[in-house]
């Protein structure tokens, strides 16, 4: 069975597109095969990893009304080893389209492992849009993991209760094995005492791993947004590349 | 009556909040009467502006409820002529407190019209969550204008579509006098190609307003989300500072 991990966050803007596109991406480049899953109807998974989401013949839409297959909707990127489960911003609408009563929020989870394609893969990795809401919920069902990226702001740690309520929320209803495999900090800039003194709060945060990985700002992760490409192919010898290979690297001694 | 701005973008992390505060202290130093309303549930504007959310009596969710009015929910801030309705985390559920079939999309205009809160003030910022959900079309219902943060990001411009197809909607059903006052550029370093492109790209976006005022990325507009104080008070000789007071004057000429 695929390990699944889950980037989510109230927070808007933290980096949960960019970790989840990076961070898969270096474990494709070392040879692990990654699908990805965007259920987030703004669809930056997907452009993110060079498809139009508005081109697409079907999507997560599809497959959790049931009008098709996790396989049939699944693409192959243009990198090794990477695939894509897309969305469209016609995902905003799906939850209205189900019926009532159903096991609405193990939709996903379901449709992954109904056609095989959970066990298909080494790693899963879910990007989630900024809320607790219906497609973030269909996440934590299907994940085995939270990898939580942790932007350098006040709102950003603030938000982290309602994180935690949440992962603890879908553990006891959904998901049992459901773990928090940690934060990410990013947009670490170590030169400002902001970031010195925001990371060394944090330290104290009883029982959540904090990655070695800091994950810098850095004009390169705001290219690849427009580029549609992951930062190991756009840079592969930046700082952000290398970041994203560390960070794959310790995610793997710890699942 | 008020003039009504709503932040918005669907995008999360472009700066909705941090110009929700910082336009609204800027008018509130130039002597308007401003309200500021949270319509997220992070509650982001509510300790942005210094209250702690998980201790309040009253706040947004009770007013569209009709446990309270709008002037009950509605507190002074420390600063001269700036007023916040407040949001709690519980924000979250209040549509699935409400009883169906009733106007919904306009529980949050006529709260502030019954009491003659929109009255009272100059004017009346309202932060939205980055989606086109619940509170944001009751924002879109409420407001006269809306105010669209620009993140130098490819996913934000890419998102830009969406909004306006957002706003579009809500003018049509709900308010037809709704209009776009333009978009603020944030997070603009010109130092970079990056940013430099994107600003030039948008230049041809048809009808739209781009304001003068760009607002730079600085740590100083981090450290306010945690000290929880607006940046003319906060660092008021700062750049960022003096932007958002460019802000406030060149939105003052168009409304
Ligand atoms: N380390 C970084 N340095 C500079 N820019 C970054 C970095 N990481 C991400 N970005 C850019 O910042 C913006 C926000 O990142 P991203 O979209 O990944 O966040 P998100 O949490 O997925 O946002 P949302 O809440 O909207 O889903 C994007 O434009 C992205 O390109
Ligand atoms: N110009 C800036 N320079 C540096 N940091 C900034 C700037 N503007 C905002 N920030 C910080 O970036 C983060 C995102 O900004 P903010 O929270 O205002 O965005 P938002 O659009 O309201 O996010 P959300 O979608 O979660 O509501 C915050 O931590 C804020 O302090
Ligand atoms: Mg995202
Ligand atoms: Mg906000």
């Amino acid at each position: 069975m695929g390990i699944g991990i889950a980037c989510m966050s109230g927070k808007g803007g933290v980096g949960k597109t960019t970790t989840t596109i990076n961070l898969a991406a270096a474990l494709a480049e070392r040879g692990r095969l990654v699908l990805t899953v965007d259920c987030d109807p703004q669809s930056n998974l997907t452009s993110g990893l060079g498809l139009n989401p508005y081109e697409l013949r079907s999507s997560l839409g599809d497959v959790l009304i049931g009008r098709a297959t996790a396989g049939q909707a699944i693409v192959a990127t243009e990198w090794a080893n990477l695939h894509l489960l897309p969305a469209t911003p016609d995902l905003t609408a799906t939850e209205a389209e189900l019926p009532s009563g159903l096991h609405r929020e193990t939709l996903l989870r379901d449709a992954l492992d109904r056609d095989g394609t959970s066990a298909a893969y080494d790693f899963i990795l879910y990007d989630t849009p900024p809320n607790f809401g219906f497609h973030t919920v269909n996440a934590l069902a299907a994940t085995n993991y939270v990898l939580i990226p942790l932007q350098m702001s006040g709102f950003a740690v603030r938000g982290l209760k309602e994180v935690l309520r949440a992962v603890n929320l879908a553990r006891s209803r959904l998901n049992p094995e459901l773990q928090v495999l940690g934060m990410v900090p990013t947009f670490v800039n170590l030169r400002t005492n902001f970031s010195q003194q925001l990371l060394s709060g944090l330290a104290d945060l009883a029982g959540l791993r904090i990655f070695q990985t800091l994950i810098p700002p850095t004009v390169k992760l705001q290219e690849t947004s427009l580029a549609g490409v992951p930062i190991v192919a756009y840079a592969p010898a930046s700082k952000a590349a290398a970041a994203y290979r560390q960070l794959a690297e310790e995610v793997l001694q710890v699942v």
